[in-house]
């Protein structure tokens, strides 16, 4: 037998209800929820048996087509690797305001120093109060230097100031951390274009947080729109977040979630497990 | 004022001919919509949506309002039942000590407020003093520091001291022999699921006893607003709501789930980075980003 034109409707709000409740975007879910309708429109099921395990199945699919690749953290070890000898790799990290940046930078920075590889930090916030400071303090518990001037300071500079001495020292790699914008500020978004164009970094990071809800998607058309984002990493995962952000994101602008932040210690990152993702997502 | 502001987003349902049954499922489908891409929780649009649709079945019209009116009214009425009519007043005493502790989750602005919030009190003539009660985050209190900077306002921080409840005391013991009388209190970020800090938390507000706990949200908050708000409310009850980061695109639906499990009012408004970004809040701008 096939599904009415009722209970299709009826499986695709729950669906819809379900992936909402766990921080999915509207838009993405009312996407998601179409091609559900779609998928389980052309199937056939064997009569008088419950369709349920069949049904769940197709709406895993669904998550599962549209949640990023995993491993690409490996890919991105490959890519040091092969940079090493000649030039640093530059990492870019950018995001909203309080989106945890500063701590997934250095967070970053010991996953690779626990992998071989030493870095510099640039302390590109040159605006927020204790900035500075507050990444020298952090950098300082894993020993990687950070390079920095005064607050007021440009941004691109610092970096550029960073790679020099990257490349003065043999250091493979700089992360530069900067200032938490929103996407609504054209200047700051402007500012954060211009640091790409003058650093030209290997990767671009969008960190933001996973608690949010359907701001994530226009943060995440701004950001890519303004500098092109590479990979995604979301933080506060620790926080009984549902992973909704990860697959609004992944829908709207097709990156790979990288690494998701699962605490405030600087071993408390982890990289995105897929299976774990769905079995959330439909919880 | 607030009834226009409804009746403006509503225009779809004041340009239909009449009010029948297809009509009123299509004007609750909308602000199910609206308020749903604003991060209203599902479980607080569907009891709004079970509310409108119940009393527009069975409430009497209103003598002199169209059917269509009504249900304006009764959308209005869900709205204000929750957030309140009127705007915020700044209600604190200026005359007696008055401690008021921010808490709210990692990085959601609660330093950045506290600092928006004693500059703004001190504008209105009240005598301000900040401690920093975050003994994790490095360089809170350089942040704090640097934030009042040109404000004359002073911060109070630990040096050395690790027991939250011990720097608090202290620092309200000396502000109050300076003659301080409103002490704002920035504490660490925290979530529900971190029992030790949700503790260390209940133990402050217990051992100081503030006249006032403000619960800082993120505007940007998805569905779990609620589950963590009640959490903060069981430890340590909310007095108060400020609403941070408005000025981005996020509509602050979250904070609705908030005041639904605290009761608590929201009484200001983040509007930016900036140390005079902070405004009190109104509940018909509020209302109308919420159905855009
Ligand atoms: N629970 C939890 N907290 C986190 C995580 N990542 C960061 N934080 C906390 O979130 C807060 C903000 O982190 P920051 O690293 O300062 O965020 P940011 O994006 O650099 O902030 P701005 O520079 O001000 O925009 C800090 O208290 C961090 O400890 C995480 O994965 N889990
Ligand atoms: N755009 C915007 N940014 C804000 C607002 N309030 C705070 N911020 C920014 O949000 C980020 C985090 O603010 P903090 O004050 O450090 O947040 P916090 O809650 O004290 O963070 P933790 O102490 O780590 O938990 C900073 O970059 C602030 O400048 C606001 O109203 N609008
Ligand atoms: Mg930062
Ligand atoms: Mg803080």
């Amino acid at each position: 037998t096939q599904l009415s034109e009722k209970e299709l409707e009826k499986l695709a709000e729950e669906f819809k209800l379900t992936l909402i409740t766990n921080d999915v975007a509207l838009e993405v879910a009312e996407k998601l929820g179409d091609i559900l309708k779609e998928k389980l429109a052309g199937m056939k099921f064997k009569r008088f048996t419950d369709p349920t395990q069949q049904i769940r199945e197709v709406m895993s699919n669904v998550i599962e087509e549209i949640l990023p690749e995993e491993n690409n953290l490996e890919k991105m070890f490959m890519e040091i690797e092969e940079k090493k000898s000649r030039e640093p790799y530059v990492v870019l990290f950018v995001g909203p305001n309080g989106g945890g940046k500063t701590t997934t930078v250095v967070k970053f920075a010991k996953l690779l120093k626990d992998r071989g590889y030493s870095s510099i930090i640039a302390a590109s916030d040159t605006f927020r109060a204790g900035a500075i400071e507050q990444l020298k303090k952090l950098a300082e518990q894993v020993n990687v230097r950070v390079v920095s001037q005064k607050y007021g300071a440009d941004p691109a500079a610092v970096a550029m100031d960073a790679v020099m001495s990257a490349k003065a020292n043999m250091i493979p790699v700089v992360l530069i951390d900067t200032a938490g914008r929103t996407e609504v500020d054209i200047n700051l978004l402007e500012e954060m274009k211009k640091i790409k164009k003058v650093v030209k970094p290997d990767k671009v990071i969008f960190v933001g947080d996973a608690l949010m809800g359907n701001v994530v998607v226009e943060q995440a058309r701004r950001f890519n729109e303004y500098v092109g984002l590479d990979y995604i990493i979301l933080s506060k995962f620790d926080a009984d977040a549902r992973g909704g952000a990860a697959l609004s994101i992944s829908y709207v602008i097709g990156k790979p979630l990288l690494l998701v932040g699962v605490g405030q210690r600087l071993e408390d990152i982890k990289p995105f497990n897929k299976k774990l993702f769905r079995e959330i997502l439909l919880k | 004022s607030l009834s226009e502001l409804l009746r403006k987003a509503v225009s779809k349902l004041m340009s239909s001919t009449s009010v029948d049954e297809k009509t009123l499922n299509e004007f609750i489908r909308d602000i199910q919509r609206s308020l749903l891409i604003s991060d209203v929780s599902v479980e607080l649009v569907q009891k709004i949506s079970e509310n409108i649709r119940k009393r527009a079945v069975q409430e009497k019209i209103p003598t002199g309002l169209s059917k269509k009116e009504h249900l304006l009214k009764i959308l209005y009425d869900e709205l204000v039942k929750l957030i309140g009519e009127e705007p915020a007043r700044l209600d604190l005493p200026k005359d007696r000590r008055y401690v008021l502790m921010m808490v709210g989750i990692q990085g959601f602005g609660k330093t950045t407020s506290t600092a928006k919030l004693a500059y703004y009190l001190k504008k209105h003539g009240y005598k301000v003093g900040v401690i920093c009660a975050d003994t994790y985050r490095p360089a809170a209190s350089i942040q704090l520091e640097q934030l009042l900077k040109d404000t004359g306002i002073p911060v109070f921080k630990a040096d050395g001291i690790e027991d939250v409840v011990e720097i608090v005391k202290r620092g309200v013991e000396k502000f109050t022999s300076e003659g301080i009388k409103t002490i704002l209190i920035d504490t660490a970020g925290r979530h529900k699921s971190q029992e030790t800090l949700m503790e260390e938390m209940k133990k402050l507000q217990e051992a100081i006893k503030p006249d006032e706990v403000m619960l800082v949200i993120d505007a940007g908050i998805g569905q779990q607003a609620g589950a963590h708000a009640e959490a903060f409310h069981k430890a340590a009850p909310i007095g108060s709501i400020f609403l941070t980061k408005v000025d981005t695109s996020a509509k602050g639906g979250g904070a609705l789930s908030a005041i639904a499990v605290t009761r608590a009012r929201i009484k200001f408004i983040g509007t930016g980075e900036k140390i005079d970004e902070i405004e009190l809040f109104d509940p018909v701008g509020y209302v109308g980003r919420l159905l855009g």
